[in-house]
Parts: C-alpha cells; sequence; structure tokens
C-alpha cells in the first residue's frame, strides 16, 4: 500500500542526512496516486498534498532519522484530523419525538439503512417507527415493510398513496399514537439535477422538520460525491453522512471528500446487507482504508 | 488559455482535472493528456477544435461499444453486478423494449435474498407486459434458475432475462453462486445464446474497474450497461472499464421509467468528457 511506497522512497535515504525536494515530490506524487485511486475529491487531493508537502519540509521531518516514516505519519494524521474531529451523536429532539430523515442518490442504501437505524435504537431502549415515503420505487413500501418485520419494529406504510408528504405528515401522527420517540423517514432515491424530486425532499422537510437529516453515500461514489453532497445540503441542510457498502473493495474517498468541503460529519457505517451489519466509524480505520 | 480557441500548459492542466473529475481515473487522464500534448508538439496546432478532435478521437479507441446480438432460438440475458446498481430495473426496461420488438419474453426472479426483490421485479413484469418466473422468498437462486430455463425451453421463449441478487464482487461465496448459476445456464440451455450483461452504477468511482475484473471471472462480461447516466456523474470509468475487460458498453440507463434505456452512443458519451 501507500505505506510501503513511501518508506520505500526513503529507504534510499539511508546515509542521506535530509530529504530533498525530489524525495518530498516523489512521496506526493505516491500520495497523490493512492487518493485519487481511492476516488478521493480532485480539489480535496491537491490541497491535501499541498498540506502535506508544508508539513513535511518542516523541523520535525528534517530533524527525523526515519522522514519516510514521519512523512506517513503526518498523512496519516491529516486523514484522520479531517475525517475525526466531528460529533457523530444522532440528534435527539428536545420534545421527546424525534424524527430522522434519511437521503440520497439511487441505490446507496437508505431504505436498509433505514432498517439498521431502527434495530440500532431498538436496542437502546428507544421506540423508534419506520415509515417509506418513496412513492416512486416499484415495492418500495413493500421492502421497507419486510424488513421492520424482520426486526419487529412497527412501520407504517401506504402504498397506493402518490403524495410523499402526505405518508410523512400521517406517519408522524402514527408514532405519536403508538407512543413511539423516533420516527425514521425512508425516501426515495433521487438525481441532485431533477428538480421535481429535489422541490419534493424540501417539501417533505417542511412538512415534518427533521430532528436528523441524514446522507446516505455509497462507498463506490466517484468524483461526483462532493457535488452532491452540496447540493443535497442546500436543498435540505445535512446533518450527517453515513457511508454504505464498506464491506465490499471500494476505498471510500468520498468520505473525507465530503468531510473535508462540507464539514459535514459521519455519523455511522454500513458493512453488509444484514440488519446487523452497522456500526459506529472510526476515523483511524476508514483512513487507513482510503490511504490503501 | 482555451478561450482565445487556444491550447497551452495550463489548458493541459485543466483537461487532467476534467477528466479526473469525470471519473476517467488518473492513469487514462494522464494518458489522454500526454496523447494530446504529444499531437500538439508533433503538429504545433494549438487550436481548440483541433486538440478535441485528438482527445475525442483517443477516448473513442479506448472505449469498446457494441449491441446486443438477438439469435434464433433461446437467448438468455443474466443480469449481474454489484448491490443497488440497477439491475432489477434494467431487467424491466429489456423486457419491454424486446416485447415490443415482437420478441416472446419471460423474466426470471432469481434475487430471492433481498427484501421484496421478488415483488419489484412482478411489478416491471406487469409494466412490461411479460410473465415472471418467481419462487418463494429464501428459495435456492439455482432452483429459480433451473426451472425458468425449463419453461422458456417448453415455452419456446426468445429472451429470458434472468435477474440476479446485488452482491459485492469481493465476496467469495456470492460469486461462487453467480458461478453455479452460469453453470446451470451452460448445462440446461447448451444451445442458447447466453448475453452476460454487468450492470454498472455510472456515479461508481475506480471500483468499477474491480467489479468488472471481477465479475468477468465468473460470468464472462458480454456486455455493460451503464446505468444511471441521467445523472451529474460522466460515467468516465467506462473508458477504464472496457479496457480492463475488452467488454462493450451496450446500454445506457437515462431514467427510472420503462423507456428510458437506450443502445449506447459512445460518441455522444465521448462528447460528454470532453472539455
Ligand atoms: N453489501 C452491502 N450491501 C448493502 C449495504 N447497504 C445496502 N446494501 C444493498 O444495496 C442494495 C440497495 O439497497 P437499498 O436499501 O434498496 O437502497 P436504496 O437507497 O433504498 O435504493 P433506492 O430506494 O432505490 O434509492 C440492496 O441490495 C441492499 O441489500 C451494505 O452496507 N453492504
Ligand atoms: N435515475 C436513474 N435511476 C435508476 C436507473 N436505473 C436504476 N435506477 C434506480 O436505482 C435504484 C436501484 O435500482 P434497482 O433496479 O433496484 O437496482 P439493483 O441492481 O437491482 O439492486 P439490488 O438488486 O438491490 O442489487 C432504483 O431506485 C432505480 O429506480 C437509471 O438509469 N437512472
Ligand atoms: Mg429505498
Ligand atoms: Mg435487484
Amino acid at each position: 500500500g501507500l505505506s510501503s511506497k513511501l518508506t520505500d522512497i526513503t529507504t534510499r535515504l539511508r546515509g542521506k542526512s535530509r530529504l530533498t525536494d525530489q524525495d518530498i515530490k516523489d512521496m506526493m506524487r505516491e500520495i497523490r496516486l493512492a487518493l485519487l485511486e481511492a476516488d478521493v475529491n480532485y480539489q480535496v487531493v491537491k490541497e491535501f498534498v499541498a498540506d502535506v508537502t508544508e508539513k513535511s519540509r518542516g523541523e520535525a521531518v528534517m530533524k527525523s532519522l526515519t522522514p519516510g516514516q514521519m512523512v506517513v505519519k503526518i498523512v496519516n494524521e491529516k486523514l484522520v484530523e479531517i475525517l475525526g474531529e466531528s460529533e457523530s451523536k444522532l440528534n435527539v429532539s428536545p420534545t421527546g419525538f424525534t424524527i430522522i430523515m434519511l437521503y440520497g442518490l439511487q441505490g446507496v442504501g437508505k431504505t436498509t439503512t433505514a432498517a439498521k437505524l431502527a434495530l440500532m435504537l431498538k436496542k437502546q431502549g428507544k421506540k423508534p417507527l419506520l415509515t417509506s415515503v418513496d412513492v416512486h420505487r416499484p415495492a418500495a413500501a413493500k421492502q421497507l415493510a419486510v424488513l421492520a418485520e424482520q426486526i419487529d419494529v412497527p412501520h407504517y406504510i401506504r402504498p397506493e398513496e402518490k403524495s410523499a408528504v402526505k405518508i410523512a405528515k400521517e406517519a408522524v401522527e402514527r408514532g405519536k399514537y403508538l407512543l413511539c420517540d423516533t420516527l425514521i423517514v425512508d425516501t426515495a432515491g433521487r438525481m441532485t439535477i431533477d428538480q421535481e424530486m429535489m422541490d419534493e425532499l424540501i417539501e417533505i422537510g417542511d412538512a415534518v422538520n427533521p430532528t436528523e437529516r441524514l446522507l446516505i453515500v455509497d462507498a463506490m461514489i466517484g468524483q461526483e460525491a462532493v457535488n452532491v453532497a452540496i447540493a443535497f445540503n442546500e436543498a435540505i441542510a445535512i446533518d450527517g453522512f453515513i457511508m454504505t457498502k464498506l464491506d465490499g473493495d471500494a476505498r471510500g474517498g468520498a468520505a473525507l471528500s465530503i468531510r473535508k468541503m462540507t464539514g459535514i460529519p459521519i455519523k455511522m457505517i454500513a458493512t453488509g446487507e444484514r440488519v446487523e451489519d452497522f456500526e459506529a466509524f472510526h476515523p483511524d480505520r476508514l483512513a487507513s482504508r482510503i490511504l490503501g | 488559455a482555451a478561450n482565445l480557441g487556444i491550447f497551452d500548459e495550463d489548458t493541459l492542466d485543466d483537461l487532467e482535472m476534467i477528466l479526473i473529475s469525470a471519473d476517467c481515473g488518473l492513469s487514462a487522464s494522464t494518458h489522454l493528456t500526454s496523447v494530446v500534448r504529444e499531437d500538439m508538439l508533433k503538429t504545433g496546432d494549438y487550436r481548440k477544435e483541433h486538440v478535441l478532435g485528438i482527445l475525442a478521437g483517443e477516448m473513442r479507441a479506448m472505449l469498446s461499444d457494441g449491441r446486443i446480438d438477438l439469435q434464433d432460438g433461446l437467448n438468455v440475458i443474466l443480469m449481474i453486478g454489484v448491490n443497488g446498481t440497477g439491475k432489477t430495473t434494467t431487467s424491466g426496461k429489456l423486457a419491454y423494449r424486446y416485447k415490443n420488438q415482437g420478441k416472446k419474453v419471460m423474466l426470471a426472479a432469481a434475487d430471492t435474498f433481498r427484501a421484496a426483490a421478488i415483488d419489484q421485479l412482478k411489478v416491471w413484469g406487469e409494466r412490461a407486459g411479460v410473465p415472471v418466473l418467481a419462487h418463494a422468498p429464501g428459495a435456492d437462486p439455482a432452483a429459480v434458475t433451473f426451472d425458468a430455463l425449463q419453461a422458456s425451453k417448453a415455452r419456446g421463449v426468445d429472451v429470458l432475462i434472468l435477474d440476479t441478487a446485488g452482491r459485492l464482487h469481493n465476496k467469495k461465496n456470492l460469486m461462487e453462486e453467480l458461478a453455479k448459476i452460469n453453470r446451470i445456464i451452460g448445462r440446461e440451455a447448451p444451445t442458447a445464446n447466453v448475453y452476460s450483461l454487468l450492470v454498472l452504477d455510472a456515479t461508481t468511482g475506480q471500483n468499477a474497474v474491480k467489479q468488472a475484473e471481477a465479475f468477468a471471472e465468473v460470468a464472462d462480461i458480454n456486455g455493460i450497461v451503464l446505468a444511471k447516466l441521467d445523472g451529474n456523474a460522466k460515467g468516465g470509468v467506462a473508458l477504464a472499464v472496457t479496457e480492463a475487460t475488452d467488454a462493450p458498453v451496450v446500454l445506457a440507463g437515462l431514467g427510472e421509467g420503462i423507456e428510458d434505456l437506450e443502445d449506447f452512443n459512445a460518441d455522444l458519451f465521448v462528447r460528454s468528457l470532453l472539455p
């Protein structure tokens, strides 16, 4: 991986008293390659390499007996710093009725994640209600219903209803009626350039005023990740994001890009198709995965 | 400055950024930029139209495209790919297309694992006017495959579209399950024209290459579908994918409706990648 490549470069430094500018350049090329291969946003890579270059010309590296390892350490620390310095707790409403809404592009794992969230909250002693306001995808409501039954969590669906806003409002009433303390709202996948669908999203948000707005992001997403996050953030003010499918071998560079460019924190990660495959995220683990 | 219609070192840097931002990947983007640079040095022609022409030509050379060629008798289209890319939706769109071409079509619900996967495909079958062969949820996908092939042969089906479960390519057991489905097809329908379609999500980054390579090992990819090309993502990774697998991109998914499927247009695709 990257660490071994960087150490290779500096191994040939043995006998040299200090890193040259060319040595640093060679290392930065490897870092840039690793990050772009990991789908980190082009601009984020540029800024990251510039920051690390500056640090690598500093006292600590220059005076070190193992400059290569120092650079690896700097890269790792910088990544963890960007990824990790955040509050990854889910917001809870002071009213005692918390509404969590999930958004994202098509197929990223929103419906599956909704069920995972519900199970997690249930295990924490909460009383969640699941609802689907996806009035577009065939059998979307059924999919959520099946998952809800698997985890023995109540669900509210309206398979024939065409208005997402209507279902959302009814689900709120349903949740309060059932004395639930959390409503998890699964929305339809959508393209951020689909203005009609973005309007629907804004309408749903305005109607139920979510406590926690979560963007669901697929680990394999490429360079568009930042634009997607920015677009959703501008439309609906994202509180956090969840990265899914981290059980694959996609490096997940989008996590770094989104965090760096929007400040939105990563709250959880999904690591499989089963409802149990859900964890808190560890910045150090994600950092080493991104570096490869 | 490209806005004067002239390319220079700055525009070449911009070019690399544009290509990387379109998910072409560092290797392809560097290659394309150096091809352009070499030509500019050799011909001395720095005009924008000339440079973009060279770029488009090289991209076009890297990309393989094609069409699904149906043959007489049974055609089995095997839909494969990682989770959530658009296999089931594309199955519905394809069923509709071939039904409208007067073919006898059948859909088979070989995703017996995911919640409501069978229900989802059944809705598409209704929309396309095509029967859906399905077992109960949790059934063996191999059994569904077997039944679908028998039914297709018995009913004189022209096109059998086998929708499989999403599977991450690094999961050995799931890839083995796919290899088994493939073996069953080869055993039960040895004279059928088998067309294995890998469905890629156009928003995917460099992992698409790993996906394609892994799937090619177990199911011989005949064609690629670039789904969700109606979004912002350019799908530039298709260049690296076709280079790595020799499989042509044959279809573009351009939306969530049953008619949102088009033959892949390589020239249009390349043009969308150009600055
Ligand atoms: N391997 C793996 N698969 C996942 C994960 N999360 C979701 N999936 C799968 O990804 C596919 C899509 O999941 P969905 O929950 O339907 O995604 P969605 O965002 O609700 O999709 P749309 O509603 O159509 O936009 C399904 O096959 C899921 O089983 C994960 O963490 N790992
Ligand atoms: N905008 C757009 N959305 C698409 C396209 N193709 C599929 N989708 C959407 O992507 C989501 C996932 O599609 P599916 O057909 O369920 O994907 P899949 O590969 O069968 O998913 P799994 O079986 O869970 O692995 C759905 O919301 C589809 O409507 C496309 O070409 N454009
Ligand atoms: Mg969904
Ligand atoms: Mg499917």
